[in-house]
């Protein structure tokens, strides 16, 4: 299982639809400072279903939506769609395409969507873990804070997703 | 569950040593249990005892051990359960040319069971992955999203980037 | 007393707006005081509007970004008062190519007042230095320093090293 | 007035007494991770009277006296010693060349020196005062957190240093 597909529209400095295709292989993000590396990596964790703003260096849910630029108004909502090939299985679900998408308004709702109908956000997580997919292994732009100064007891939880 | 637990911290406890030793070429580590009897509350302790050098608090190592000794642990949960997905966030910033050789050489080997997305600012890194992406910013505070080749890369790095 | 602090304020202020601008090449900066009536006791907060884009919370900036603002913060400190001795270890870390650039630029401006000591894995900076050290273990677990030329150095860098 | 030399004898990873002589200009420090470079720059911090053990990544006084290695037995106590050259007059003493030094005990007794002789910390941490010398400017490896991240009440602190 892998994912093939990520297509972002009004995220962070992506205020137009963008959308990247996957290799089977190990890809390598790179550019200029401030260029939209880690933002890519935000919305990879955040449509995965990410529910703390502070790890995706926001306070609130609306900090993930478009601010705007002089030349561009901000945006009103956001979405971010992820595409999965599922041949093997790895889903528990009779489909080798598999689309997770979250959408968020500048109001603050989210909404979740599963090959294009209306989840809850439980549903996208009991999918993810049973399909191995944690935030555990999501690691941010400070590898040794995140994995290693945690308290002891946050370690577990490192395992338990290992489980 | 709890054997579930125990049997899996057993197993990654066993990885993370072996990693270490791969990591630095020799070395002991070690996680253990705050509290055996109560896995849903107990905390991991880790200790680190490097090639040459006394066993020590983890905050006496350097930054580069620092990132190693968190890369190793990583592996070492792999190891246990090979996640589809791993998105790494210039994992390697704070490792000098040989420690990024034998991360990359890691991320081929794990890469075969798990989908590595890497950002980095380092070429051996961008020079071991299988596809590139390049983000810029044409517009002010407006990304855009390439696929580069290796060679295009290389003349984007030497223009007077952004 | 309290002259001198909000003498020292406004100037670090001041210095702070105009480092941000060439760091950034443009946007905005502002330092301003918690408590201006209780020099002894307030804080300073930082706020930032990097071109193209809306003033924004620190924490939403990218990493290099971040230490940028750092650095800036930093040589506005010293346009007020030069000390005479600056230690900076792996500052550049997160810094791209041209960002790199920047500082090099800025630390041999800087450098005429101030004696800067870099500990630094880049390749730029070391060859903006005027002094290189090379410090390696060749026995395990104690360190030997060498006073290099950067000739050397490149030798040294491109050998299997530990 | 600049640091012209640092000696360094015991201190971490620095067992035998260790020499550096510095230009006036910019002097940069290249090597391995875990050669002992942040060693290096801990040892001219602790010598110009650190009393923070945090800010050396150690716990307690003993953690900078060389721990031992297989083959060669952990020191029993550690001094670096810094010249500076005093031409013009920066530091508020009638000598072209002063000395700055510090051992320690791994009892845990601390002793400064000053041109040889044994003063007081706060004798040290005056004269470095004078000199517009301050722990503020000394950034170890976490720049941002160092500089940004902190309280507003702690950037005070770098501002009062400046003033
Ligand atoms: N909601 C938003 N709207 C517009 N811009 C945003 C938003 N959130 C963050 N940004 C901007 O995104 C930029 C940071 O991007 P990002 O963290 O992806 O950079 P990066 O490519 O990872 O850089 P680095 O190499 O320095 O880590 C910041 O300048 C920030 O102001
Ligand atoms: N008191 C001590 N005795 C012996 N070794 C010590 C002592 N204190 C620290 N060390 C060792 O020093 C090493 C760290 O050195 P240092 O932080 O200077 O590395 P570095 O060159 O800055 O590396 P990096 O590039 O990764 O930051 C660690 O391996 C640590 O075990
Ligand atoms: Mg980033
Ligand atoms: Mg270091």
């Amino acid at each position: 299982m892998y994912l093939t597909q990520l297509e972002i529209h009004g995220f962070k400095t992506f205020p137009t639809r963008t959308k990247l295709a996957f290799p089977q292989g190990i890809a390598a993000i790179v550019g200029p400072n401030g260029s939209g590396k880690s933002n890519l990596a935000d919305a990879i964790r955040w449509a995965l279903g990410e529910q703390s703003m502070l790890a995706l260096r926001g306070r609130k849910s609306e900090d993930v939506v478009f601010a705007g630029t002089p030349r561009r108004a901000r945006g009103s909502m956001t979405e971010v769609a992820l595409t999965f090939d599922n041949e093997d299985g790895t889903f528990p679900l009779e489909l080798a395409e598999i689309s997770i998408a979250r959408r968020a308004y500048r109001s603050g709702e989210n909404e979740y969507l599963l090959n294009g109908n209306r989840v809850r956000l439980r549903d996208i997580q009991q999918l993810l873990a049973d399909a191995g997919i944690g935030q555990g292994m999501m690691i941010g732009q400070g590898l040794v804070d995140q994995v290693l100064a945690q308290r002891p007891e946050d370690r577990r939880i490192l395992l338990e997703e290992a489980a | 569950i709890r054997q579930d637990f125990n049997a899996t911290f057993q197993q990654v406890a066993a990885d993370f040593r072996a990693m270490v030793k791969v990591l630095f070429d020799g070395g002991d580590a070690d996680l253990s249990l705050t509290d055996p009897e109560n896995p849903d509350q107990t905390g991991i302790e880790i200790t680190v005892r490097l090639p040459g050098k006394r066993r020590q608090a983890l905050s006496l190592l350097s930054g580069g051990e620092k990132a190693l000794v968190a890369l190793a642990l990583l592996f070492a949960l792999l190891s246990a359960r090979a996640t589809p997905l791993c998105l790494l966030d210039e994992a390697d910033a704070m490792l000098d040319e040989t420690n990024i050789g034998r991360f990359c050489k890691l991320l081929r080997e794990y890469g075969r069971d798990t989908q590595f997305l890497v950002i980095t600012h380092n070429r051996g890194t961008m020079e071991m992955a299988d596809a590139l992406f390049g983000v810029s910013m044409a517009e002010e505070g407006v990304s855009q999203v390439l696929s580069l080749h290796l060679e295009e890369l290389r003349e984007e790095l030497l223009a007077p980037a952004g």
